[in-house]
């Protein structure tokens, strides 16, 4: 925490000493933890050369405590079409709202006259555009006045806190919000500051307000004096940060400028919370007008704090941020954010990763939770999208429901971090349900954006309805935004680590302050320390700022190569430049005995240790493998390339090679057979594999080999069996002989001749014929039909001793008969 | 009971051809065009002075046929969007 000075401020504003939330220091205040705005004067910072526009329902430009700081050019009459935007004045001061939130910006100092403003020297100017018909133009407009000129746009109003309305920005608003991020502020971006929902009594949820919602706004919500939740405070994902307001009966109120050229103690609500935070950003921004508009939200998100805002929904996310749905990040610290501020380095570009759509319908069934994850690489494929910081994350959401009030969703990061971005709101009876809604959470802020997401949508009705009447969920998607590298280096925000370089000069800088006011004009140099002198300079020093990743030894120039020790890492050898780093490249790995980054294995990105086995991520080209911990260009047998992950993962226990699939074996192993694409075990002669039992079953006594338990599944026949008729047989039937088959361990029963009842050796060697037919030769012939059609071609027959041919025995059969 | 719609007699027009097509057009179906809507090219703020200025009914008439015009990407009668002060 901050150290508070002993002595405070004094201004002759009479109403200064009102000002409790400036007080908090004081041992009488109530308010334990200060704002610390008074400490950000001392620094000299009071919002000098910042503008600040305040989109309301006017100004009061010639309040005695406004004119001074009135800025013409950062205001406009967008009701009115005109230059002039004071408010409309009637009996019930209806149009005080914008004056009023001027003040706690801007109001002058030292001027006897009502309060001081948090940044009592910036510009300020109002843009009218309440009092009137608001529509998606008028909001354009009023969002795009000047964007080169003003840089904080501060906006305490939205669509109806009713509890059941859901509305934001239009199209027109939508492009103007975006023209002012890109191109405000010559290209650093405006700063929009918008005041979350008040209607905490009406159970209403700020993440149905498109303007809170939006990752362009800095959504800002209020504690009471004593750091309770203020009656009409509404909680949400999306909400920044927090200032003191009004909020307890007992409590007291907001003092600032009032319409008529008055002053007064009665401004309530979180209406008070965005201006306040508007003044500090003009206070950081006078210490460095290069911010961008992220690298403002990153100083909100590191500097504000818990402090003793009271409730019980602070949770710790996954980058060790403490985080509410109440208060955000906690209580701004003006101190901190202009400390901070004044050696800032902008934060890396931001890269934006949009998931697939998951259209997948799924119905809500009443009571219950439905929850649907997805798998995220945060677009690690993709170098301008890849996300591996979060800064918000959205959820893009279209569902139908019968009574939208019922709807309690959730977000769960990888990290764990659980963001409310939907909660019940029993006024809400609509059955219009989302599409294409957006819910933000800055919950997971700075965590690894790698990983599962899931969301959860429950549906618990408050009130009796028709079941067959369920929600159903139609699409959703997830972007993520953040960076590739960590944003900034990761210390305390009030541990300030600059090591100065030492440069010798003719005198020091006139850096004390003597009398407050007068001199506090000069920004003072933060708690810096010195170097020792180098060659032999004087000891007069003027000091630059070393490399924030320098260690304690300072260095001898102000980059990261001229360090004369690291606080994290150095990188480089001998023969390269050595330079420090906040962590180490790919292909190395961060040995932190020694606070080098020493070379992973060749084909490693990242690594925990050098040798071979020590690989947590793969180079391009490289496999890693899951048992190993190695990389390889082709994955060893037993293992499959799984070409999305780039792993090399397990083939089927049974496969010694496979391919994209562990079941689609290419080679068994060893004891097992290819089937199909699958490997079966080769089970001992005699037994078969019993896909369904998944082992190897007996085979028919007769089978040697077989493909079940059955006589007539034998592939081979065992020993002394013939295979007949799909069976394996002691001896062939009559009619058949055995016949040795090339490659088959066992005979195989074939036919003989026609009417032979046996024959050996081969079919036409028949043994034994037939009833009514001879055996003649190997040939069976019927006994009345042995005759010769011609004497004489078989007396040639005879001759030629051709009676062993089938043919001519047909011809001549009495003749080949006699022959024998 | 939901809110109900609440149009007026202004209109955002994208018009394809820069701030001279956008007066001939205006011109044309009987608008007056007050200029580019802020920093947004080609969207042009459109008022007609003769239709109802408040209204639950999306405007009706000959100057609906802006919509049909080849030069007119998107339009879009401005509704009246509730805004609280908090």
């Amino acid at each position: 925490h901050t150290r508070n000075e002993p002595h405070s401020l004094y201004f002759n504003d009479p109403i200064w000493s009102n000002m409790w939330y400036m007080h908090c220091g004081d041992k009488s205040s109530r308010c334990r933890t200060e704002m610390n705005v008074p400490a950000a004067w001392k620094r000299g910072y009071t919002g000098k050369n910042v503008v600040v526009t305040i989109l309301d329902d006017g100004i009061e430009k010639n309040h005695p405590d406004l004119a001074p700081n009135y800025d013409p050019y950062a205001s406009y009459d967008v009701n009115g079409n005109d230059y002039d935007p004071s408010p409309r004045y009637d009996a019930s001061n209806e149009n005080k709202h914008g004056t009023r939130c001027a003040g706690e910006v801007a109001a002058s100092a030292n001027n006897s006259y009502c309060i001081v403003g948090i940044a009592y020297n910036a510009k300020i100017g109002g843009i009218r555009m309440l009092d009137g018909d608001v529509t998606d133009v008028v909001e354009a407009k009023s969002l795009g006045i000047r964007p080169d000129y003003i840089d904080i746009y501060s906006a305490s109003w939205g669509p109806d806190d009713d509890g059941r309305t859901v509305d934001g920005p239009g199209r027109l608003a939508k492009q103007a919000f975006e023209y002012g991020i890109q191109k405000g502020r010559g290209g650093l971006g405006s700063i929009f500051v918008w005041a979350s929902g008040n209607g905490g009594r009406e159970g209403d949820y700020c993440s149905c307000d498109g303007y809170t919602n939006s990752v362009y706004t800095i959504s800002v919500s209020s504690t009471t004096e004593n750091g309770y939740k203020p009656w009409y405070l509404e909680e949400c994902a999306s909400t920044l940060a927090t200032t003191y307001s009004s909020g307890a009966f007992y409590e007291r109120k907001i003092v600032t400028t009032d319409l008529r050229q008055r002053c007064t103690d009665g401004h309530t609500g979180t209406s008070v919370s965005a201006p306040m935070v508007a003044g500090i950003i003009a206070l950081a921004l006078e210490a460095n007008s290069q911010l961008t508009w992220r690298d403002v939200q990153h100083l909100l998100v590191k500097t504000s704090r818990p402090a003793h805002l009271k409730t019980n929904d602070w949770k710790i996310n996954g980058a060790g941020r403490k985080v509410s749905h109440l208060y955000g990040f906690g209580l701004v610290d003006a101190e901190g954010i202009v400390v901070e501020a004044k050696k800032w380095k902008a934060v890396p570009s931001q890269h934006t990763c949009i998931g697939t759509s998951d259209k997948r319908p799924r119905i809500i069934p009443i009571e219950q939770t439905v929850r649907t994850t997805t798998l995220t690489n945060a677009c690690a494929d993709h170098y301008d999208q890849h996300v591996v910081y979060l800064e918000h994350v959205v959820v893009r959401l279209s569902m139908s429901h019968p009574r939208r009030g019922d709807l309690q969703i959730h977000l769960i990061s990888p990290s764990g971090t659980k963001s409310q971005l939907l909660a019940r709101r029993s006024l809400d009876i609509s059955n219009e349900g989302f599409t294409n809604w957006e819910f933000m959470t800055v919950h997971c802020w700075g965590e690894k954006a790698e990983g599962e997401w899931t969301l959860e949508i429950h549906d618990m009705p408050s009130q009796a309805r028709n079941p067959e009447k369920q929600g159903k969920l139609k699409e959703w998607s997830l972007i993520l935004y953040g960076t590739a590298e960590h944003p900034y280096n990761t210390f305390s925000s009030h541990q300030s680590r600059s090591r100065m370089l030492e440069i010798s000069t003719s005198e020091l800088e006139p850096s004390k302050i003597a009398l407050f006011h007068s001199q506090m004009e000069a920004p003072e140099d933060e708690d810096d320390y010195t170097a020792p002198s180098i060659q032999g300079s004087s000891n007069i020093l003027q000091t630059s700022p070393c490399h924030p990743e320098c260690g304690d030894k300072g260095c001898d120039g102000p980059n990261a190569s001229q360090c004369l020790n690291c606080i994290h890492f150095s990188l480089g050898g001998v023969k390269t430049v050595r330079k420090c780093v906040n962590v180490c490249p790919p292909g190395y790995f961060g040995d932190a005995t020694a606070r080098r980054c020493r070379r992973c294995h060749r084909g490693c990105e990242t690594c925990t240790g050098r040798s071979q086995n020590q690989c947590l991520s793969c180079r391009r080209g490289f496999y890693h493998h899951q048992d190993t911990h190695s990389c390889v260009n082709m994955c060893p047998a037993g293992f499959y390339s799984n070409e999305s992950q780039k792993y090399c993962l397990k083939c089927h226990p049974s496969c010694k090679k496979c391919v994209g699939d562990p079941e689609k074996c290419t080679v068994c192993k060893d004891g097992f057979s290819l089937a199909g694409v699958r490997c079966i075990p080769d089970c001992e002669p005699g037994t078969y594999f019993n896909s369904a039992l998944i082992e190897c079953g007996k085979c028919h006594s007769t089978c040697h080999t077989c493909v079940g338990p059955s006589r007539e599944e034998c592939i081979h026949c065992a020993k002394n069996f013939h295979f007949h008729d799909w069976k394996c047989v002691p001896a062939c039937s009559e009619g058949f002989y055995p016949e040795e088959m090339p490659g088959l361990p066992h005979k195989v029963c074939r036919r003989c001749e026609e009417n032979c009842l046996s024959c050996e050796g081969s079919s036409k060697n028949c043994v034994k014929c037939k009833e009514g037919y001879t055996q003649l030769g190997g040939s069976c012939i019927t006994n009345h039909t042995c005759s010769n059609a011609d004497e004489m071609f078989c007396e040639m027959v005879k001759s030629n001793k051709l009676c062993e041919r089938k043919l001519f025995i047909q011809f001549c059969c009495r003749t080949c008969l006699l022959t024998g | 009971l939901p809110t109900r719609a609440l149009y007026t007699n202004h209109w955002a027009v994208q018009v394809i051809g820069g701030p001279p097509e956008a007066d001939r057009l205006a011109a044309a179906h009987g608008y007056i065009n007050l200029g580019q809507i802020g920093n947004l090219e080609n969207y042009y703020h459109f008022y007609h002075s003769k239709t109802f200025k408040r209204s639950t009914f999306t405007s009706r008439g000959i100057h609906n046929f802006l919509r049909m015009d080849p030069k007119v990407k998107w339009l879009q009668q401005q509704e009246v969007k509730r805004r609280v002060k908090r």
